[in-house]
Parts: structure tokens; C-alpha cells; sequence
């Protein structure tokens, strides 16, 4: 179970070697066990540099830099292991656009192996939906499924959802 | 193996029975604040075993329930059914040594006002430990690093040492 | 300052019962002492009740609920007791374009007696402002400040404050 | 009381002198993720006297001295000054119980790399109690309900009751 574990960590970590420089457009990041000794108990260390930048620790990061490493760090690990289904909600709160961007590009790169669940606000994520579903309470207080139609979302998409009144 | 449907009945905001086909792909939900998206997650935790209520927003697992509305009265129970295409035979439920057959899977959870909660793997009744090892091992487990709640992005990496090292081991 | 304390508590709590209800379009909401015999050690306890749900624990709010709810607490203390300048970083993250709306007519109403620095990607938010300035990394890793206008802002925004690269 | 200017040097990421000008109403700071906006923000609580490297996001008061990016050495020395226009007389500042005259306050904060640090209130050397008794009961202090950090905005919901009995204390 040790070489396992091993095995499963060299692959996550070279998985987010790449896929922080894919989400960052550049610079580095690694992980590292804190007691290479005792590997079966060992803690785990991340170090992430963006591009430009020295590197500092992870609490010095900003929170949209932040998001994105703990993107790519999710992205890793659900590359060396994917799993049938993936649930995110609001992941993308702190992008900008751009960062929004990478992120939907990413993204598109696992749909051919699992199934996404995804709440946003942002239209950017929601234009990468196959199924579009609305929630809504017209009813004050109960959640009711409406469809809804991509090309209606937007500014349209608050209108169809709003409660009424 | 494919997630196909969730249906939802009295629990949280969805006092309706609601069902939720998914297809290949991507599912995106999308409406106002507080109109029930993140319920929808909290659903998929709870039928797949979830037993903490604080992990689930609530104080106790009777905040599951449908608790009223200005026009409704509360329901009586909760009910929540995730339905899988198993055609690859990826999920292995078992209950009492006996395989379920069939290529379809559903996981039924209910909690009842009087405190009482069933189990069901295809309408059979089984026990909260027969649902956990279907999903152990499978990245969809308790420690999943599949399922992203709202707000919890980067707590990820601010994780202890030791939950970081769970969700290793998960994957491993 | 026993008395002092309950004048300031009970002016928030009117505060807090109007402003909710604003931010909300309706429901109730409502401050109590935990321990009214021991005035200047009690906790304090906030119920919050959206328009057409049922009173329930705080915890069980949504993201943009509790979004609302903390701006309507944040204003109803400001209002006791106005501050000359007021720091908000990225507060609308979790909102929905309509709540957006209805947090700046509230901020709108408190610009006469205070300074705001307000920090947001909501374009929204962006065009409330008297003066907006744009920070960028044109050479990464060393924040410069740029001036931009509004009318500029939006999409090209994000182009002026791209780092180049 | 006015708030006019905020200049930083050294500051974190903002290598070079930078100033903000403040007029009535509502400034709005935008830019891409991880631009700088943020260290703004702490800018202003540390040049009022804020002690907590971990407040500041840090794991020592020495981050907040610009370190170096791929085309530019460290700072030898991180500066802020925050300038009001005090003619309403609301802060009242006093160093060793003389009051600077003028309707002009301005308050400096530095700190060297051989971790010397300084205060100055119209730059005149003081002590950092100086700093914090000018703001205290301003609103302004260090509990101030008046300066809400990026995602931390629902935190006052869930705070502790002595957290929040400390809020409502300020603001009696
Ligand atoms: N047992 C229950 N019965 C009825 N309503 C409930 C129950 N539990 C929670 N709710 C309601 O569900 C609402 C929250 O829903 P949810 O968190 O899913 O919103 P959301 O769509 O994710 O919103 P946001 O965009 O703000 O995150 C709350 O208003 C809460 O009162
Ligand atoms: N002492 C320092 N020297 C140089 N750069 C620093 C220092 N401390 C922090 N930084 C850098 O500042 C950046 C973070 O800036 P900040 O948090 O202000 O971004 P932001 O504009 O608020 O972004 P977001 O929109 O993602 O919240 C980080 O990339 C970090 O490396
Ligand atoms: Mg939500
Ligand atoms: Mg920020």
C-alpha cells in the first residue's frame, strides 16, 4: 500500500505541475510529502508560484489566485483517478473573466470522462452546459424545476427566474 | 457507470417531487439566490450517506425536511433517489450477499418526522453500511474530492495536514 | 455605559428590522440578547426570516442569503453610528444580478455621510462609483495604478489591466 | 473627517510609490485577479496600527515588505501614509500630549528589513499608542465594522458571540 500511495502521488503531482501552468499561463507549482520517511502518514505540502511572481507562501495569494490553484490541484487528482461524476458549486465566485475562461477550457477537457454537475452565475460557465435547468420559487418558499433554454439565459434568465412579486 | 436521474421529494425547499435528468456532458443549474441550487448538492450528499447535519447547513437531520412555506404545511418525510446506468458494472452493491440485478441502480434514502430513515438499493431495503461500500472506493465517497460545496473552493488548500492526506489516500 | 450600550443595541435592532426588509423586498428580521439580566455581557443573537420562507436557523440560508443578511447588519450598526470611510473587498461576490441592484440602492443611501472604497468585478458596482481605479501588473509581479473610465470599462477593462503576456 | 490620500511604497506588491486620491463618495478599485487590489485593503489596516501578520495574510510582518518579482530586487523598507482632512476636528491626535496643529492629518507607518519599524503622525515620530488611541472610538479601530476583508462578508453572521458583542461594543 505504500508503493500505491507513492505511485498515486507522483502521478496527482506531475498532473499539477502541468495543469497549474495550463491554468496560470505559466509558472510552477509543486507538492511535496513533509516526512518522505514515513510516507503512509506523511503530510502533504503545496508550493504554487504565478507566473512573474516570487515565490510566497499560499496565504499570500490572492483569492482569485487562490481558486485557481485549488483548481488545478482538484483537476490533478480527478486526473489520475477520475471519478463517474463531479459535483461543483460556485467554484468560479472570485474569477475574472479571464480566469473564468481557463477554467471553462480546463473543464472542457474532462467532459469526455465524467459527468459535470455545476451551479454559477457566470454566463461564461453556463454557455460550456449540454442541459441548462433553472430553479425557481415562483411559490415563496419552494423550489420548483423550470427549462430553460440557453439562448434566454443572460439578463432573460433572471427575468424567466425571478419569484414573482 | 452514468448518473441518469435525482429525484427529490420534501426535502429542504423542494416540497414537490422533483426529478433531474442528466445526460453526457454538462449539467449547469442556474437561478436567483436562495431558490434551492446548493439543496440540489446537499440531496446528493445526503442519499449517498451523508450522517452529519452540520455538513449538510442544518443543526439537526431533521432540517432535512421540508420544514413549510407561507402557503404549505411541512411534509411528513424526505426522499431523495440518485438512478445510475451501471451497464459497466462499476458500482457493486451488495446486500446480504445478494447482488441486485439488472444495469440500472438506484440508492433511495428517507427520513421520517418520527426520526425513523430507510435505506433502499432498488427498491429492496438495506442498511446505511451496504450504500457506503457501494460508493467506497469509487472517488464519490464522504471524503470525495468530487464534490465541491459553495464557498469551500480554496479550502482545499488551506486543509490540515490530515484532511489534505484523506483525500490522497481516497485517490490512491 | 449599561445604558449607553442598550440605546446604541435597540437603535441597530430598528436599523436591522427596517434595512433587512429592504435589502429583501419583505420578511423579518430581528437582534436579541441572550442574557437581558447581564446587559453588558450577553451574546447576541440574529434572526433572519426571507420574504415567504419560515424562520430558520441562520446556517441553513443560502450564499447570497447570507450575503444580504450580513450587508443589512454590516448598515444597520453603520447607521447607528456612521464611520467617515468604509472598506468593502469584493462583498457582491455571491450575489445575483437583482440583489446586486438592491445592495448599491442601499449603498447609494449612505454615500452623503461616508467615504466608501469599494473593491468588486461587478460591473454593476463598478458604475456606482464617483472615481474608479484600475490596478494592473503590467510588469508582473509589481501592482501599478492606472486611471480608467468608466465608459471604458466592462469588456475592455479586462483588456487595459491584462498583464501583457 | 476626509479621507484624501493613501501612498504606498514597498507595500507588498506595490514595489514602486503609489498614490490614491480620495473625493466624497464611493472609489471603486478594479483589476484582474491577483493585480494588487486586495493589498490595498491592507495597507490601510496596517498603517492604522494593526499587529497580526496573519490579519494581513501573512505568516510575518516581514511579508509585507515588497520581496522581489522576476525583473525587480526586494524593498529595503515597506511605507504607508493615509492623509485626511481633519478641519471637522473629529481626530485628535496628541504626541506626548502636544496636538500637531493644522486641519491636516497624516499618518505614516514603516518597516525596515532589519525589522525596525516606525510611526508618525504629521511626521512627527510617535509611538503606535499615538495611532491607536487618534482612531479609537472612530469606528475606525481595529474591531471596525467598517472594513470588510475580501470573501469575509457572511463571517459576521457566524461569528462568535464574543466576536459579535465586540462589534456592537465599538459601535456604543
Ligand atoms: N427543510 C427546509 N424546508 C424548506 N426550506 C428550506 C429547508 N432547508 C433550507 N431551506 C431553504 O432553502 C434556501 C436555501 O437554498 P440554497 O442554499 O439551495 O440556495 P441557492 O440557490 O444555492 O442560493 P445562492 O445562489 O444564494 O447560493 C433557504 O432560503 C432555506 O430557507
Ligand atoms: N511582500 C510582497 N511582495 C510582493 N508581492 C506580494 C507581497 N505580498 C503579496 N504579494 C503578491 O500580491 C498578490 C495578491 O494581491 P491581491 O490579494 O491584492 O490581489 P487581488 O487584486 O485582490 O486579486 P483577486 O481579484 O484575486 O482577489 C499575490 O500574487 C502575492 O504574491
Ligand atoms: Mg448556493
Ligand atoms: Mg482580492
Amino acid at each position: 500500500s505504500r508503493e500505491l500511495f507513492l505511485a498515486s502521488f507522483e502521478k496527482i503531482r506531475k498532473n499539477f505541475q502541468e495543469l497549474f501552468r495550463k491554468l496560470f499561463g505559466g509558472g510552477k507549482a509543486d507538492i511535496f510529502l513533509t516526512d518522505p520517511q514515513d510516507v503512509l502518514s506523511s503530510g502533504i505540502e503545496i508550493y504554487a508560484r504565478p507566473p512573474g511572481k516570487e515565490l510566497r507562501s499560499l496565504t499570500l495569494l490572492s483569492g482569485g489566485e487562490k481558486t485557481m490553484t485549488a483548481l488545478a490541484m482538484l483537476f490533478s487528482i480527478f486526473k489520475s483517478r477520475p471519478s463517474p461524476f463531479c459535483l461543483l458549486d460556485e467554484v468560479d465566485a472570485a474569477l475574472d473573466e479571464n480566469n473564468n475562461e481557463r477554467f471553462n477550457r480546463l473543464l472542457a477537457e474532462f467532459v469526455p470522462t465524467s459527468q459535470f454537475l455545476i451551479i454559477s452565475h457566470a454566463k461564461r460557465t453556463m454557455s460550456m452546459a449540454n442541459v441548462l435547468y433553472g430553479v425557481t420559487m415562483q411559490e415563496p418558499g419552494v423550489s420548483k424545476r423550470i427549462s430553460v433554454r440557453f439562448e434566454d439565459a443572460g439578463k432573460k434568465l433572471d427575468e424567466q427566474l425571478e419569484p414573482v412579486g | 457507470m452514468k448518473l441518469k436521474k435525482l429525484i427529490l421529494a420534501g426535502f429542504k425547499s423542494f416540497a414537490d417531487r422533483t426529478e433531474f435528468d442528466f445526460d453526457d456532458g454538462i449539467s449547469c443549474v442556474v437561478g436567483p439566490n436562495g431558490c434551492g441550487k446548493s439543496n440540489i448538492v446537499d440531496a446528493v450528499k445526503w442519499v449517498m450517506g451523508e450522517q452529519s447535519a452540520k455538513s449538510l447547513r442544518g443543526s439537526e437531520m431533521m432540517d432535512v425536511i421540508f420544514s413549510g412555506s407561507s402557503t404549505r404545511k411541512p411534509s411528513g418525510m424526505a426522499e431523495v433517489t440518485l438512478v445510475f446506468d451501471n451497464s459497466s458494472g462499476f458500482l457493486q452493491p451488495e446486500i446480504d450477499g445478494e447482488k441486485p440485478d439488472g444495469t440500472t441502480i438506484s440508492v433511495t434514502r428517507r427520513l421520517y418526522r418520527n426520526s425513523q430513515s430507510d435505506y433502499l438499493i432498488n427498491k429492496t431495503p438495506c442498511r446505511l453500511k451496504d450504500v457506503r461500500e457501494m460508493f467506497m472506493d469509487t472517488g464519490l465517497g464522504r471524503d470525495a474530492y468530487s464534490m465541491i460545496e459553495q464557498g469551500r473552493v480554496s479550502a482545499f488548500l488551506q486543509a490540515s495536514d490530515d484532511e489534505r492526506r484523506a483525500i490522497f489516500d481516497e485517490a490512491a
